[in-house]
């Protein structure tokens, strides 16, 4: 455990309890993608499957728990409890120009050709891609509250530490998963044209409105 | 030496 490991982690934590808190304070899901959100629970269940194999500590059991509950709670939230507020005729994006490709990738290029360390596989190369029916979405609208910017920023930054962490991990420990590395410069990526949006407009008190 | 099979990041 490292400081950019850390602070990955919590960034992580702070951006899906503000999509939560977001969604529970104003009774609404309004501008966010619920297939984004069903893709994350995905990964986390696919990742997390470990948990009923392996121990590696408290921290990493709960943190996963809590991922788990958080993401479940977030989808039910959005398809069940305020499904009158979502925006379906926005949230347009055809996730399985992601589920399948990002299958046969898992099945494809692999640590190790086993049941778990495949569905390991498969939630990093989703995790990667994951967001793209939420911005897609703010591309279609044109907007994002403000709330929203917040719970994207944490996401992607959180990502962005992790490429940190493997940095510091290569030198001091010696350890190096292309896999996780390559995905999660991908995933980065992805974020770089929102980080820019974000610190220019957001962060200087404007709302996130893209040019028409 | 790590085991890379045993992820133990989140």
């Amino acid at each position: 455990m490292n400081v950019f490991r850390l602070t990955g982690d919590l960034s992580h934590l702070a951006a899906i309890i503000i999509l939560l808190l977001k969604i529970w304070k104003s009774r609404s899901c309004a501008g966010i993608s619920g297939k984004s959100q069903i893709l994350f629970a995905i990964v986390f269940t696919t990742r997390y499957l470990d948990l009923l194999t392996s121990f590696i500590s408290i921290y990493n059991t709960s943190m996963k728990v809590i991922y788990i509950g958080c993401a479940y709670a977030t989808v039910y939230l959005i398809y069940m409890k305020f499904r009158a507020t979502y925006d379906g005729n926005h949230d347009s994006f055809r996730v399985e120009f992601l589920v399948v490709p990002v299958g046969g990738l898992a099945v494809l290029v692999n640590h190790d050709f086993s049941f778990l360390e495949i569905l390991w596989t498969f939630s990093i190369y989703l995790e990667s891609v994951a967001i793209l029916p939420q911005l897609f979405m703010i591309s279609k609208t044109g907007e994002a509250e403000t709330i929203t910017t917040h719970y994207l920023f944490c996401l992607g930054l959180y990502r962005a530490l992790y490429l940190l962490n493997w940095i510091w991990r290569f030198y001091f420990e010696s350890f190096f998963d292309m896999i996780a590395i390559v995905a999660g410069v991908v995933q980065t990526v992805l974020y770089c044209d929102f980080f820019y949006l974000y610190i220019t407009k957001v962060l200087k008190g404007k709302k996130l409105s893209l040019p028409a | 030496e790590y085991n890379i099979y045993e992820h133990d990041e989140l």
